[in-house]
């Protein structure tokens, strides 16, 4: 699944607030 | 002790909320009625003045002496208006994935939520993400229009259903709901809680581990429950009556995913943002 939601992922692993 | 804690995770969301989305309610219902020092919203009613506004669309503050600058369209040819129109939806796309991860830096800061399998919280996200923006657009809404550009710019419920099909029929069944939804008078500290509500649904779709997102989520519901009554406390059956708008939310998501659909189809040079691409895929 996290493969298939790729930038989602990364917004929920990222540490600082995202920027999109 | 417990209703402590309850108070305490009910002030820790609303916090996180503040701290993440930039227009409260507090802050749109001031824009809508007037009662604030800031200048008035930048009013788009027809295709002349969503020219005129559209270099303002997502900013978060309109230089003033362009205001009213004069532009000189006297009618705006079709070709035109099918441009305009598409990179209105584009910049309408560009916020609602930026809206996406504000509500994913929301999520993150409900207690125990990064503590879920990773494959859960993407779907938590997944199928909340949409439900939270319709809700968020509700204080933004009144039945004649909505504010946009972080509250820059009024855009009228008449101008948007006079847009071509299907991008006319999109914004209607929000206003419908929201407008039903802002009759219950919630204000920023109850939309925080709901927030969170909507976000720990634990019957999504291909879920792993269901029970420790529905203890969260019980947390949650108990915190509500609680602040409801003390901050509504004339307010009858109002617990129950928040609830139920998940029902109705879901539809609308489930509608709204339909219409991208059919605007994929329709339109050639529709290109729908990487991020919100991947959310819709294989939502409902």
């Amino acid at each position: 699944l996290t493969e298939r939601h790729k930038i989602l992922h990364r917004l929920l692993q990222d540490s600082s607030p995202a920027d999109g | 002790p417990e209703a402590a804690d309850l108070r305490a995770l009910a002030k820790h969301l609303y916090e996180s909320y503040l701290k993440n989305f930039p227009l409260t309610k507090a802050k749109a219902r001031a824009i809508l009625s007037g009662k604030t020092s800031d200048n008035a919203p930048f009013v788009v009613h027809d295709m002349k003045s969503l020219l005129e506004g559209e270099q303002f669309i997502n900013c978060r503050q309109i230089p003033r002496q362009d205001h009213h600058r004069h532009l000189n369209v006297s009618s705006v040819q079709s070709d035109l208006q099918r441009e305009v129109e598409l990179r209105f939806f584009h910049s309408c796309q560009s916020r609602s994935a930026e809206a996406v991860s504000e509500v994913t830096e929301f999520a993150k800061s409900i207690p125990g939520f990064l503590n879920l399998d990773l494959n859960d919280q993407v779907t938590l996200l997944k199928y909340a993400v949409i439900e939270v923006l319709i809700i968020m657009m509700a204080p933004l809404m009144n039945k004649d229009g909505t504010l946009i550009s972080y509250g820059q710019i009024f855009m009228t419920r008449e101008f948007l259903k006079s847009l071509r099909k299907p991008f006319s029929d999109m914004m209607e069944p929000k206003f419908e709901f929201s407008v039903k939804f802002n009759m219950l008078e919630l204000d920023d500290t109850d939309m925080a809680l709901f927030f969170a509500v909507i976000i720990l649904s634990g019957d999504r779709p291909g879920l792993l581990n269901v029970k420790p997102i529905e203890d969260l989520q019980e947390n949650v519901l108990h915190s509500l429950e609680l602040h409801l009554k003390m901050n509504h406390p004339d307010s009858l059956h109002l617990f129950a009556k928040v609830l139920q708008k998940m029902t109705d939310l879901r539809q609308i998501v489930s509608d709204h995913v339909h219409f991208i659909q059919l605007l994929k189809e329709s339109e050639i040079n529709m290109c729908l943002h990487p991020l919100l691409q991947e959310i819709m895929k294989d939502l409902y």
